[in-house]
């Protein structure tokens, strides 16, 4: 029985992308022509940084599943500018519908709903994954699948054949072994996709016909167990197997042409494998640099990272006080400045210090708010502005002192008179005691004769020129 | 080049065509 996986992992088979050497910078296609049962001609692709080499394309381009397209492998992969070409997956011969899982550059295409078939793939950050997946791991949106595709039959499993395994798991619902064991076991045109130790890509084409040349699954695993494969899936073959080369057929095709059976002609199929010159992943960058090589170049003084998808404003980070955009940092309300550090100046206020404040008498505001009510505004404005209990005080402070002043006033001119008073007292009563012409000499009120000492006292002072 | 059509005659099935698998 074969069962529908929705979640959960299943058995795969992950290596993560490897730095390409430089002698390895082009895809290398070599042929053969082995002894298996006869004579088999073949090619054995291999391609490095697979991220940016390695792409699955929808019969005729974009569209193609949805449309349910057929084209020849030369009419998919020459407009796509692929270096080697392959068929790809399999598909419903009667309505041209894409079997499998399918993501092309990035776009997810068809979905198998986590029926179990082998699968092959890269992820977003270059990571190579062979086998089989759940229905969840297929969506995942974390590190997507930017290329996938299903096979029947996983050749190879971290180095080791994998066909037994892949019969039990890859069933035929009826249980009739008949097909798929005769599908495993005979000899035909076969076609594989996987990966080496070292990260690359290998596409591998052997030309043959069914049961009469070519090589079967067992063979195959074996010829790729020898060119150092640890990861490998069947793709399509028979009549479907072409392999491509600059956008040419490359290899003899098994089915006959329509109009003449004494010649062959390259079948349509559905998706292509296609190995091509480094780009980039996605290919404009993000719409934030371009590629050069199959490296984004990332234009601007912000962007960063490979795909230049990430915002970079130093490592001040805007301070903490803003936010880094493609032009630099954006501060928020209060905060200027290339990093947003500097506070805004006296009389400006707002995101980047743009906004005038608005205070009467040109006074200051709050930097974030422009708000005109703050201690600091109040010492700014004029007495007539302030609150009228600022003012009553003031009033009753202005009273206080002058009644104070008008009390010391009077208290002073008190002290004056009193002062003068008692200059002048004193003055007179020395003026009594004075030795001159002139003598005062109290009178006395007299109502008999004088003593005879008054008398003289009497004479003496009456001669006026006694002195 | 024009190849042409070919007569998709040499087919090579996992699955008999007849029958579509599908979940349990």
């Amino acid at each position: 029985d074969c069962a529908r996986v929705r979640v959960g992992s299943r058995r795969a088979r992950e290596l993560a992308a490897l730095p390409a050497t430089p002698d390895a910078r082009h895809p290398a296609v070599r042929t053969f022509v082995s002894h298996f049962r006869g004579a088999v001609p073949g090619h054995l692709t291999r391609a490095a940084e697979p991220l940016r080499t390695f792409s699955v394309l929808e019969p005729g381009g974009p569209g193609g599943c949805a449309s349910r397209r057929r084209a020849t492998v030369e009419e998919t992969a020459r407009p796509a500018g692929c270096s080697v070409a392959q068929n790809g997956g399999f598909f419903r011969m009667a309505t041209g519908e894409c079997l499998g899982n399918v993501v092309s550059d990035g776009r997810r295409v068809s979905s198998s709903g986590g029926l179990q078939n082998a699968q092959f793939g890269i992820r977003r950050d270059g990571t190579l994954v062979t086998g089989y997946l759940s229905e969840e791991e297929v969506l995942d949106t974390e590190n997507p699948f930017v290329q996938l595709l299903s096979g029947v039959v996983w050749l190879i499993r971290n180095g080791s054949i994998y066909i037994n395994e892949s019969q039990a798991t890859e069933c035929d619902e009826t249980q009739e072994t008949g097909s798929f064991n005769k599908f495993v076991n005979v000899v035909s045109a076969r076609t594989a996709v996987g990966h080496d130790r070292k990260g690359q890509l290998v596409l591998f084409h052997v030309d043959g016909q069914t049961e009469q040349r070519g090589i079967n699954l067992w063979e195959m695993a074996e010829f790729l167990l020898k060119q150092d494969v640890v990861n490998a899936i069947n793709l399509d073959g028979g009549g479907s197997a072409t392999f491509v080369l600059n956008g040419t057929l490359a290899s003899y095709p098994s089915d006959h042409c329509q109009d003449n059976n004494m010649w062959r002609c390259p079948r349509s199929v559905s998706t292509v494998v296609c190995v091509h010159k480094p780009r980039c992943q996605p290919p404009d960058c993000n719409g934030h640099g371009t590629c050069v090589e199959g490296h984004c170049q990332c234009t601007g003084h912000f962007w960063r990272g490979a795909t230049c998808d990430e915002l970079d404003c130093g490592p001040s980070n805007c301070s903490q006080h803003g936010l880094c955009t493609e032009t630099g940092c954006r501060c928020e309300a209060g905060w200027t400045g290339s990093n947003c550090s500097e506070e805004c100046p006296l009389g400006w206020h707002g995101p980047g210090c743009q906004r005038p404040c608005e205070c009467e008498h040109q006074c200051p505001c709050d930097p974030q708010t422009g708000n005109c009510n703050l201690t600091q505004v109040k010492q700014c404005l004029q007495p007539s502005q302030v609150s009228l209990q600022t003012r009553e005080f003031s009033l009753l402070t202005g009273t206080t002192c002058l009644a104070l002043t008008l009390a010391l006033v009077f208290l002073l001119l008190i002290s004056i008179v009193a002062n003068v008073s008692l200059l002048l007292g004193s003055r007179a009563e020395r003026s009594r005691h004075l030795d001159g012409s002139y003598v005062y000499h109290p009178l006395q009120e007299m109502n008999g004769e004088l003593s005879a000492a008054e008398k003289e006292q009497l004479g003496e002072t009456c001669n006026p020129f006694k002195d | 080049l024009g190849w042409g059509p070919s007569l998709d005659d040499d087919l090579l099935l996992p699955y008999p065509r007849a029958r579509a698998r599908s979940a349990r």
